[in-house]
């Protein structure tokens, strides 16, 4: 029923209690949904490519849907730097920044420990749900080199049928995917390597934590189940989300180097200078 | 050279595909993990001595360090009462960047190489909802200001934390200030003003009671009830006078 908006010069970010829903710039808004959604692993006993389990290798989802996270609770803190909206889940928790003077839109994100007291593996993943008419077409960039082209449940070369069609339409991201319709590209820059797709019309889908309980038999021979001090792992990330216009080069320009400048992130040293005032620095 | 060489060949060891790929097994993880860490560590001391011979300080010297994980966690930071963070911009072009430091709750002056105080916001790090291992540190906020940048460049900030913010007035004694005086209320966000004893504030007014020094933003059950997104949004509207 409450709607809030963190603003700066490039971009409004649209909020209310359902979480963030719409990315308006001067001239177009965006429907944006952002939410965590995690798969569950296969458990099988490898014996042939229809009982393999997920594993370390095979990312293989028991599910066609994967389920989605609700938050729990949502607040706002604005201030002269940035303005940020911070939502939580019982394992997630996102907080989405607007920075004055840059035009892109920050999720911080930490998820974990992934819990696996029902015995079922679990693979969280981001959504980021548009409205910008993809038609199953969708780009990442291939470790680092040329962007290529994806499409849902295709392959250039040949006539595909997929036997697996959540994992095979994953492909790797290194720096950025995006997809775009006539009027609006939707990038997300991401910090680290992870799989991404797009699986529904206007949507990215970046894969950010695994915790798995089987091996997929394909080599490693033990389960994907990182735990540190009798706890899964937390992992912290961050992706950046553009709007951009596909048509104005400036833009798509930009949108590579905030690409390097997310992948080649300053390096910060700090220093004590108690031994030295001000006036002498 | 050594040290560069441990580094390059650590990067070696990684371009396995299952360093790449983490279809390693998990003690073999490990190895990676200690590997590159003492040789990203030992690298370290070619980029603190460049950073020294570039700042050209001979009477002051620096000890540059740096947090490698991405954690709200920083010795230095939270230690240091006046500290320099350096930042190296890798690009070939001037940035924008986001710069967090991790400190202890309080207020703080960022100033830039030219000596213009730099706007800076501090924002309270957020709880996990579960009780999970989380980090260690002594971090409550983060400082943030936006650096500019120059290409291939090396910029210094000078933080300084302000005396007035710890004159012996914490979260505890307000909150149980608060408790004394009998009111159901929760107690966030407080900033410390004046002088202790001297300063009077005037706290919102759906809320009975004065502080006789502090700044209060008070939470009622109620605005609890309605959700904290919400009583964000009032707190910003509330107008804080001060006599």
């Amino acid at each position: 029923s409450e709607e809030y908006y963190l603003e700066n010069e490039f971009l409004k970010l649209r909020s209310d209690d359902t979480g963030v829903t719409h990315m308006i710039l001067p001239d177009r808004t965006t429907n944006l949904r952002i939410q965590f959604h995690y798969w569950t692993g296969c458990s099988g006993d490898n014996t042939n490519t229809t009982t393999r389990s997920s594993g370390a290798y095979i990312f293989r989802p028991e599910t066609d849907k994967p389920y989605p996270l609700e938050y729990n609770s949502n607040r706002i803190v604005k201030g002269e730097v940035v303005q940020e909206i911070r939502a939580e889940s019982d394992t997630a928790s996102s907080t989405f920044r607007v920075y004055g003077g840059l035009p892109f839109i920050e999720h911080d994100f930490v998820v974990g420990p992934i819990p696996v007291d029902d015995k079922v593996g679990k693979e969280y993943v981001i959504r980021y749900d548009t409205n910008v008419g993809n038609d199953g077409v969708f780009f990442t960039d291939s470790n680092g080199r040329q962007v290529l082209k994806r499409k849902l449940n295709e392959r250039p070369q040949w006539n595909l049928t997929l036997a697996e069609p959540i994992a095979g339409n994953y492909y790797p991201v290194t720096s950025k995917v995006f997809l775009e319709d006539g009027h609006t590209r939707i990038t997300v820059l991401v910090d680290r390597s992870e799989g991404g797709t797009s699986l529904v019309q206007g949507g990215i889908e970046l894969m950010v934590h695994r915790r798995l309980l089987h091996d997929d038999a394909f080599g490693v021979g033990e389960a994907l189940n990182e735990v540190a001090q009798g706890e899964g792992l937390v992992v912290r990330g961050r992706h950046r989300l553009l709007n951009l216009n596909p048509n104005d080069e400036q833009e798509t320009l930009s949108e590579k180097k905030y690409a390097l400048q997310t992948h080649y992130e300053p390096i910060v040293f700090v220093s004590k200078a108690e031994h030295i005032s001000y006036e002498s620095w | 050279k050594f040290v560069i060489d441990e580094l390059k060949s650590a990067m070696g060891v990684m371009q396995h595909h299952d360093a790449i790929t983490g279809t390693e097994k998990q003690h073999v993880a490990h190895d990676y993990e200690r590997l590159l860490d003492n040789a990203v560590e030992d690298a370290l001391l070619v980029a603190r001595q460049g950073i020294s011979k570039l700042s050209k300080s001979e009477k002051y010297q620096f000890n540059y360090e740096r947090c490698r994980l991405n954690e709200s966690s920083c010795a230095t930071s939270e230690d240091s009462q006046q500290f320099v963070v350096t930042v190296y911009n890798p690009l070939g072009w001037n940035t924008l960047e986001p710069i967090r430091i991790p400190v202890l709750d309080g207020e703080y002056e960022v100033y830039a190489p030219n000596g213009e105080k730099v706007t800076s916001q501090l924002l309270d790090i957020p709880n996990p909802v579960r009780k999970i291992p989380t980090r260690k540190s002594g971090a409550t906020h983060e400082l943030t200001f936006i650096a500019k940048l120059h290409p291939l460049s090396i910029k210094s900030f000078f933080i300084k934390k302000m005396q007035r913010t710890r004159r012996g007035i914490d979260y505890r004694s307000i909150k149980n200030y608060w408790s004394n005086i009998g009111s159901p209320y929760i107690v966030e966000n407080i900033d410390y003003v004046g002088n202790i004893g001297t300063d009077k504030i005037v706290v919102p007014s759906h809320v009975s009671g004065t502080g006789s020094n502090i700044n209060f933003d008070v939470l009622t059950d109620e605005d609890l009830n309605v959700g904290r997104a919400e009583n964000m949004r009032n707190r910003d509207k509330v107008p804080r006078n001060m006599e």
